[in-house]
């Protein structure tokens, strides 16, 4: 299939929360180790942001595949979709 | 923003209030569309030096430097790559990449908030006066974290992400995003992590009422907002050709005198559109020859009320009837409207329809009447504002209080029209506007009072003092109504009641929360290991032996859950624990209740503190005999009171 909105290979945002005591001692910030995950389940995705102080995490632009891959990766709690949230 | 803080008890300067030197130490972040900085309303004149605490910045960008943060606004920020990531490059000719409020709204919330003192404000010469914010001495940080296209969770967390690491004292959130687990809720998780460092969280309750369970941001440490009216109001009449009046409310200002003051030709939209949704005055939908110098009836619903004037406008009619249908009932909301226009509650739009479907030639007018205070009853709880119960965590009671939402009057960015319409060439200093977004600032700025006032109290103990201090009743004794009823309304709309500020200031005893008290509901949430750390971004490990219960967590309401289809007696038992902010004295129990069917208990029922930071824990029982209807309500209040203190808490109680 070739269809590139196929929501399959389409990325979208996600939200990766880390459980940052889980770091492994090779690592020397906790941004390298977010890095080094996503990395291992994407060569090209990039963080929108890291979170250190609302949340232990990253933000990225991920497959639906390559989020379900994250997930199962150590040390990822959650990995959730981007939502929209709207003024009130 | 005018008359609210009259009508909160303020007055109009802040000689009535306390002020601390740390007043002025308070910040308040604001997370919304950014800032318009030029508006009087951030002027910094007697302001002292920004405070030491404070590590944010004020972001360069587009049309926004440096230069146009001060001693009032003392950080702007925004965030944009979430937004960018998923719909593209923002357009710079279309929306400041920066700081600057190109849509108005952040500028409104962070006036109501804390704005300087401004006289002379109005809208068009409606709702005159002095505007100020709630806490006029505290300071504001902008966080811009919507746009055109919305307000993307990657970005709010990123902007509360910095807010903690900026050191605000109170985050003032008016917007939500349905209805979610608080460990897949942004808002909810950046929150929790807020109030772990003192941080208190103002939300939105949400404008999805009048229907039950309508709620967002219902997290137990959050402060959730919602609406209610003020005594103002913004009297334009529809005159009909058969000689009756009709009271309706308007924000038009007529300076072309393009109203005839002569009955005008009068048309239901309906009858003047071959589109089946005609009625409703979209974009295209009217024929011009049928509406061409008439006065045109649109229903709301669907798109924007403004915009509804601008369709008819642009069709060639010279005024518009706006008709509430059932899904809002008698509540008027007033708008700006580019036309002369006038909207009508519905038992007023169904009478004006039968006169228009069965007169030859009907004909009216529309009278403007200017800005009207001293409006009873008043606050009433508005339409819009999203009640409980609490979808999320039913045993804890939202919203936690109501405060002016409806028709409020505060700062405008300079590069939109009142109406927020392209086509709306106007540009005003101030506008008036209403929603929960309204209502959720004014409990920021009045937070940051506190805060200034009692720097030692905690986010819970802020709120606790905000909530029970708010009242249940008029000066008369009658319960605060309901718009979209007519009738009483219960702790499912308005929480524990209207916010009463200059009570809160002094509220006697406070229910207090700690970081593990939340934690410990998390556990009787039965939440896994994995989505505690999700949402603490700690490990904490449940004790296996211990019993857990959401009836523990000290919160200052009572929301009571049955179970609905048994015959034998339904027990429940909370535990509180009171702290006294007051001098000594002996606080005495006592319960009120619309069912006598429920026992309620208070052991002990009578509390002697000594001195200050005392605790004393009380349990409650609520005993329910007999089965009851599945979905029945009933309602009653606690309260404790030495002679000068009344320390209030809403019961709710539900049969599941």
């Amino acid at each position: 299939n070739t269809d590139v909105s196929h929501p399959k290979t389409t990325p979208s945002t996600y939200i990766v929360h880390m459980a940052k005591s889980q770091m492994p001692a090779s690592f020397e910030h906790h941004t390298h180790w977010y890095d080094s995950s996503l990395k291992s389940v994407s060569d090209s995705a990039e963080m929108l942001y890291t979170y250190t102080s609302a949340i232990h995490g990253f933000s990225t632009r991920l497959t639906p595949e390559q989020a379900a891959s994250l997930s199962s990766q150590p040390g990822v709690l959650s990995v959730l979709p981007e939502l929209k949230y709207e003024l009130h | 923003t005018t008359r609210t803080p009259e009508f909160l008890g303020l007055g109009q300067t802040t000689e009535t209030m306390p002020q601390s030197d740390s007043a002025g130490d308070v910040i308040i972040g604001v997370l919304d569309t950014g800032v318009w900085p030029e508006s009087k309303s951030f002027d910094d004149t007697g302001f002292g030096p920004v405070p030491s605490s404070w590590n944010g910045t004020c972001e360069s960008g587009t049309n926004f430097n440096s230069s146009n943060c001060n001693r009032k606004l003392i950080g702007a920020r925004y965030f944009a790559k979430g937004y960018e990531a998923t719909l593209g490059p923002i357009e710079e000719s279309k929306e400041s990449k920066s700081p600057r409020d190109d849509d108005g709204h952040g500028t409104h919330t962070a006036t109501t908030a804390a704005g300087s003192f401004v006289p002379g404000a109005s809208l068009l010469g409606y709702a005159p006066g002095t505007a100020r914010g709630m806490a006029p001495r505290a300071r504001i940080a902008a966080y811009k974290v919507c746009w055109v296209g919305g307000c993307f969770s990657s970005d709010i967390l990123a902007a509360m992400d910095k807010a903690i690491d900026d050191n605000v004292n109170v985050l003032s959130m008016s917007l939500g995003g349905g209805n979610s687990d608080y460990f897949r809720d942004s808002v909810a998780m950046g929150a929790f992590s807020a109030m772990e460092k003192g941080i208190l969280i103002s939300c939105s309750a949400g404008n999805a009422g009048p229907s039950a369970y309508s709620l967002s941001n219902s997290a137990p440490w959050i402060t959730t907002v919602g609406a209610g009216t003020l005594d103002r109001d913004f009297p334009a009449f529809v005159s009909l050709g058969n000689g009756k009046n009709f009271s309706g409310v308007s924000l038009y200002r007529d300076n072309s005198n393009s109203m005839p003051s002569a009955l005008t030709p009068f048309i239901y939209a309906g009858n003047a559109s071959n589109a089946t949704s005609g009625n409703l005055c979209m974009m295209g939908t009217l024929s011009p020859q049928q509406v061409k110098g008439k006065i045109v009836m649109c229903d709301r619903g669907v798109n924007a009320r403004v915009q509804k004037g601008a369709v008819v406008k642009a069709a060639g009619g010279l005024g518009m009837v706006l008709a509430n249908t059932a899904a809002n009932g008698e509540e008027l909301v007033a708008d700006a409207h580019l036309l002369p226009a006038t909207s009508v509650g519905q038992r007023n739009s169904d009478v004006i329809k039968s006169y228009l479907f069965s007169d030859p030639n009907p004909t009216a007018t529309i009278l403007f009447e200017g800005t009207k205070v001293g409006v009873q009853p008043s606050p009433v709880v508005a339409a819009f504002s999203s009640r409980g119960p609490n979808s999320i965590t039913a045993d804890i009671l939202k919203p936690d209080i109501v405060a002016p939402g409806v028709n409020i009057l505060a700062g405008w960015s300079g590069a939109v029209g009142p109406t927020g319409l392209a086509i709306d060439a106007r540009r005003v200093a101030f506008n008036i506007i209403s929603g929960t977004s309204m209502s959720c600032p004014h409990v920021s700025g009045l937070a940051a009072l506190l805060k200034g006032a009692h720097p030692e109290w905690s986010p819970a103990a802020i709120r606790s003092a905000l909530m029970t201090t708010a009242y249940t009743a008029y000066k008369n004794g009658q319960k605060l109504q309901d718009v979209a009823t007519g009738k009483p309304s219960t702790p499912f709309d308005h929480g524990a009641g209207h916010v009463d500020p200059i009570s809160a200031l002094n509220p006697g005893l406070v229910y207090d929360l700690t970081v593990d008290d939340y934690l410990n509901f998390l556990c009787a949430l039965n939440y896994s290991a994995s989505e505690i750390s999700t949402l603490a971004k700690r490990s904490y490990t449940c004790d296996e032996k211990k019993r857990y219960s959401v009836r523990d967590l000290n919160y200052p309401s009572f929301a009571v859950n049955f179970e609905g289809r048994t015959t034998s007696t339904n027990v429940a038992k909370y535990t509180r624990t009171v702290t006294n902010v007051g001098p000594a004295g002996t606080y005495k129990a006592t319960v009120t209740s619309d069912n006598p069917s429920v026992k309620i208990t208070v052991e002990p029922n009578t509390l002697s503190f000594g001195q200050v930071n005392e605790k004393k824990a009380y349990t409650v029982t609520f005993s329910a005999s007999g089965s009851a209807p599945v979905n029945a309500n009933s309602f009653g209040r606690l309260e404790w009171s030495d002679g000068k203190h009344v320390v209030g808490s809403p019961i709710a109680m539900s049969w599941n």
